[in-house]
């Protein structure tokens, strides 16, 4: 599902500030696992997610999605995988704040082209389901950090992606709404087959998943798969 | 050192959108303690943060600063208030993105007339303590998410405030990371006597505050002065 071979992310190569954020990076995501990523603050978790989404070109190694190297796919290529079989939930959640929730849930499907009613009702219902029925039409400003993740974890699964990418989704969540948060993901990897990585710094959220893999400055320390 | 005296904050009072976002709330958190402050999402931790900091208006009830009610101050005395007795690290950072770690931190104490040698030494050395050494010229775009949260916790402790407001402090922080901070505010909470009022959805970082206030749906149910 998801292969990085022998992958670095250095910033500024070369130059006096020159940092390498990730490195020799050997990493397997399975289809259909809900995989955790852990790691100490600055060790290289954002960066991952944000090679694996195509946010940010690897310096060095390979990256395949379903057996396809990002590296080979054109612009508008890696545009279309991104919009039609990725979501990604950003460790800041990036809503657009001239949006209201339901508004910035629907935009993912109206760029596939859904149409507008459909794209509402499936917001709408994803929107209820986390908890937020009553500020569907609330502005990002408008709403507290546990509720503008949850309208970024609604909009990561509305067009149902092959592959979720999660920078800490439930950080800003307390304990009851981050489970129901954790039980949705899981019913979803059950029902429709959907692949998790998942960043998290809570050892209780990584144990809901099926492993966790751990990373400490930049390169990969456990996989997880060593107990198998 | 604060008290809140039957609090109300309601948004959009009397239109359709109307929110109470807390009502009836009393709490007091006495001169050197270091409080946390817990609850679900939405229940109205930030809202009380920003009522204290005077961030946005009560609609109803008093809100005490040491004995100095907040409403009767002016703009100006309230502006005051702020810059020399309160630090305010935000759920979101709120750092200056064309400004490096190191000048986000500088600029209360520029503010405030401290010569820029001497606030740029007091800056260097937090940072370097929160673990930002080799980070100090870089801009919060170049940062990860724990080491932007650092340096708003920096940027709040530099003006050694008499009041630290932190909107969930450690929300972005491995465990490791996250203690490191907590004994960091132990210690100026005993040695330097400044009074702390943390937001956290983590047990385990509560439990290491001298009680916890528990909010829900807005209103205050724990206060934890009960168990004395
Ligand atoms: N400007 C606003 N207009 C309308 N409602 C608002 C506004 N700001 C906040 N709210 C609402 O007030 C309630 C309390 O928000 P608050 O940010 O204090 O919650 P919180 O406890 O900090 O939550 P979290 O843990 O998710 O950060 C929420 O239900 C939110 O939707
Ligand atoms: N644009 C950039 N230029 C220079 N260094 C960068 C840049 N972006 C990230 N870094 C550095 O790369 C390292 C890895 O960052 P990353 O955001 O992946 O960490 P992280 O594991 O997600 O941390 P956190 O848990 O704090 O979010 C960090 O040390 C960071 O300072
Ligand atoms: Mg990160
Ligand atoms: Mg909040």
């Amino acid at each position: 599902m998801l292969t990085l071979t022998n992958v670095h992310k250095i910033y500024n190569e070369g130059k006096s500030n020159e940092v390498v954020a990730v490195h020799d990076v050997n990493m397997v995501v399975y289809k259909g696992e809900m995989v955790a990523l852990m790691g100490p603050s600055g060790s290289g978790k954002s960066t991952i997610l944000n090679l694996i989404g195509g946010l940010t070109p690897a310096t060095k190694g390979t990256i395949k999605i379903d057996g396809v190297d990002t590296n080979g796919l054109s612009n508008e290529e890696m545009t279309n995988l991104r919009r039609d079989r990725i979501g990604y939930i950003f460790q800041h959640f990036n809503l657009l704040d001239f949006l209201t929730a339901e508004q910035n849930v629907v935009l993912p499907l109206l760029i596939q082209g859904i149409p507008n009613y459909e794209a509402k009702r499936k917001a709408d219902m994803l929107l209820r389901e986390l908890g937020l029925g009553s500020r569907i039409e609330h502005y990002p400003n408008e709403l507290s950090g546990g509720q503008e993740q949850r309208v970024a974890i609604a909009r990561s699964l509305i067009t149902t992606p092959a592959i979720i990418l999660g920078d800490e989704p439930t950080g800003d969540l307390d304990q009851a709404s981050a489970y129901e948060v954790m039980s949705m993901f899981r019913r979803i990897n059950r029902e429709q087959g959907q692949t998790l990585l998942l960043v998290t710094h809570s050892e209780e959220i990584g144990a809901l998943c099926d492993r966790i893999i751990r990373i400490d400055e930049g390169t990969i320390v456990e996989t997880g798969l060593e107990e198998n």
